[in-house]
């Protein structure tokens, strides 16, 4: 799976994510890229979150719209909103992770795997890219 | 901060010990490039709906990663991309699934978005849909990739053997 979300500078967010789902899929099956809310979500009031990991338990806890939740109704940061449903996936016996950006333009990054393709960049001159979690 | 992005390439069981210097090296340079190219778009006052799609249109067509070309095969050995799009000020959003032609999937959820009649679509209808765009199709060869072939034979190698376990668990 591959994702990316964004802050412009009108202020507007965006969320987006793509995959082949898990190898061996089979009935067509689904996980939560292409749902919205699980996989995905944008709202310029909270945030934009893209999700990659088990599926199945992304789309029971509902998590990109939940992170999204957590921001806007208790003002919490996208690294803790983000950290809250990770720990959420993990409870329910799910793994992965999620990037978030807030309308503030805090870009954060939250899983629970031993590493996660990722990468971060903003107008402040931040630009990196890592895989393995100690990093 | 007057603009920000971040990317993912997928989230599972990495370590340093079981890649080589060399694979590192590939998969960063894939990250930075994708990075790179959403970035600019961003500092030059272009929207964040634009610099998402160059990301993930970027990281569709590197077989590195699970998405597009070189994604991850089905039972079958068939392909089948999911994608979806939204954005923060309208709430607009499409969303793609089952989808086995489309060379970049996040545009076909993009197309789904912009028709604005409906926010998923699946299977055959999702092609059909295609049909009527200008997006670009292309044949499964472009999509499969030899490690990903491999991947499946292990899967199914393996699910067989459980299956027969199974069985032998039910006495």
């Amino acid at each position: 799976t591959v994702g990316a979300v964004a802050r412009d500078r009108h202020g507007n967010l965006a969320a987006g994510t793509s995959t082949g789902g898990m190898t061996g899929k089979r009935w067509d099956r689904i996980g939560d890229a292409p749902i919205i809310g699980a996989g995905t979500y944008a709202d310029n009031r909270a945030c934009a979150v893209s999700a990659t990991g088990t599926g199945e338990y992304f789309i029971r806890a509902n998590v990109a719209s939940s992170i999204c939740n957590l921001m806007r109704l208790t003002g919490m940061g996208p690294r803790e909103a983000a950290d809250n449903l990770m720990a959420e996936v993990a409870e329910l016996g799910g793994s992965g992770g999620v990037i978030v950006v807030s309308p503030q333009g805090e870009a954060a990054f939250s899983f629970n795997t031993s590493g996660m393709y990722r990468g971060r960049a903003n107008s402040e001159g931040l630009n990196e890219v890592a895989i393995f979690a100690e990093e | 901060t007057d603009w920000a992005i971040a990317l993912h390439g997928g989230a599972g069981t990495l370590s340093r010990e079981a890649m080589t210097p060399e694979r590192e090296a590939e998969y960063t340079a894939s990250l930075q490039a994708a990075l790179d190219a959403g970035a600019a778009i961003l500092a030059e006052g272009g929207t964040a709906e634009d610099a998402i799609v160059a990301v993930i249109t970027i990281l569709e067509d590197d077989p590195l990663f699970n998405a597009g070309r070189g994604a991850v095969l089905t039972w079958d050995g068939g392909i089948s991309h999911d994608a979806s799009i939204m954005l923060g000020d309208s709430r607009a959003a499409g969303a793609t699934a089952g989808t086995s032609t489309v060379r970049h999937p996040i545009l076909l959820a993009q197309e789904v978005m912009r028709d604005g009649r409906h926010v998923f679509l699946s299977g055959a209808g999702a092609e059909e849909f295609a049909d009527r765009t200008e997006l670009e199709r292309m044949e499964p060869e472009w999509f499969i990739t030899q490690p990903r072939v491999e991947a499946l034979e292990r899967y199914r190698a393996n699910s067989t053997a459980s299956l027969a376990d199974d069985e032998h668990r039910y006495g």
